[in-house]
């Protein structure tokens, strides 16, 4: 595994979005881990649309009839992917261009870009969810979004910090030390691409702390998802 | 060296309490007038006005305990700084149904090799 890994200067990464006042970042997570599975395949980078999601996905999750994807009020990035794979694939952003709320249904199959060949999850294990990264791109990931109202910049480590899973947000790499602001120390830390437009945290981003001591720091190793892309001319 | 866990976060009895209330208060005014600026935040009277600026108050302390539990990252006034943590949750989250449980019935990946 290299020490430091960055999907980003590898041009994997799409633009950092914002999905407003809308519960939607689980169609965001998604989007952005088949973006990076869509670049391995092809080696283009497509931006690809959330809208199209939040509109035309009400999958639920066979494990919980009752949890089923709905719009600004929630989704979970597994079913999404199940979603996908039933639907035929994902449109562009240009083509189906984000609105920030949830309307009908307006999906063309004939306009799909990216298609999803399958999805697995990754267990807990930081080696494991390093391996995947590097292999298969961007990582789709649940997180406890406790500290993040607050956070402005600077590797995120709390002492106490909730596991419940409340927010989805995409893994991009991962450093080996990072200077925190305070107390100049090192902390290992993955770099995490949020939705909340760029105008928060570092340019959009988010890092937390990874490592033996640290395992699963707000839950973050603990809903991983990989998706890979199939491959088109 | 361990950072200390249990730390003093709540200040002593003493009668300097109300003036630091004071001072929280007007700095609270200051730093919301700019949150306001930076964000182009515009409030429909001024009785939202003025629940948005208690609420910004109550975030400004969070944002020092924060920093207090996480001395490593850089905590303060952020585009949300108007929002009580339940309106974040509920606007800004959207992750239904967290936890492994249900990823029960997704394939898990093959165990990859992280040696050499």
């Amino acid at each position: 595994l290299p020490a430091d890994f960055d999907w980003r200067e590898h041009g994997a990464v799409g633009p950092v979005k914002d999905q407003g006042s809308c519960g939607s970042c689980w169609s965001f997570s998604t989007s952005g881990a088949l973006e990076g599975a869509h670049y391995l395949a092809t080696g283009k980078l497509e931006v690809l649309s959330e809208q199209q999601m939040v509109d035309c996905d009400h999958e639920c999750d066979p494990s919980e009839s009752r949890a089923c994807d709905s719009g600004c009020n929630g989704g979970l990035m597994t079913t999404a992917f199940s979603y996908l794979m039933k639907s035929g694939g994902l449109q562009s952003e240009k083509d189906y261009p984000y609105a920030g709320r949830e309307n009908a249904c307006k999906f063309d199959k004939s306009k799909i870009v990216a298609q999803v060949k399958n999805f697995s999850v990754v267990s807990a294990n930081e080696d494991q969810i390093a391996a995947n990264l590097v292999k298969h791109g961007p990582l789709a990931i649940g997180i406890n979004a406790v500290f993040m109202q607050t956070y402005i910049g600077g590797v995120s480590c709390p002492y106490i910090c909730g596991k419940h899973l409340d927010h989805g947000v995409l893994l991009v790499g991962y450093g080996s030390a990072g200077y925190a602001p305070i107390r100049f120390k090192e902390k290992p830390y993955w770099i995490i691409k949020n939705s909340w437009g760029e105008n928060w945290g570092e340019n959009g981003y988010y890092k937390i702390c990874r490592g033996p001591h640290v395992q699963n720091k707000c839950g973050v190793d603990s809903m991983v998802s990989t998706v890979t892309a199939i491959h088109t001319s | 060296e361990e950072d200390a866990l249990i730390e003093q976060v709540v200040g002593g009895g003493d009668g300097d309490g109300d003036d630091r209330e004071l001072g929280e208060l007007l700095d609270a005014e200051a730093h919301f007038a700019s949150f306001e600026r930076r964000f182009g935040r515009t409030y429909r009277d001024a009785g939202e006005r003025a629940y948005r600026l208690s609420v910004f108050r109550d975030n400004l302390r969070r944002a020092r305990r924060h920093q207090r539990l996480d001395p490593t990252a850089a905590h303060g006034v952020t585009k949300f700084s108007d929002l009580t943590p339940a309106e974040f949750r509920e606007r800004y989250l959207g992750l239904r149904g967290g936890g492994r449980t249900s990823l029960a019935s997704t394939a898990e990946a093959p165990i990859l090799p992280t040696d050499g």
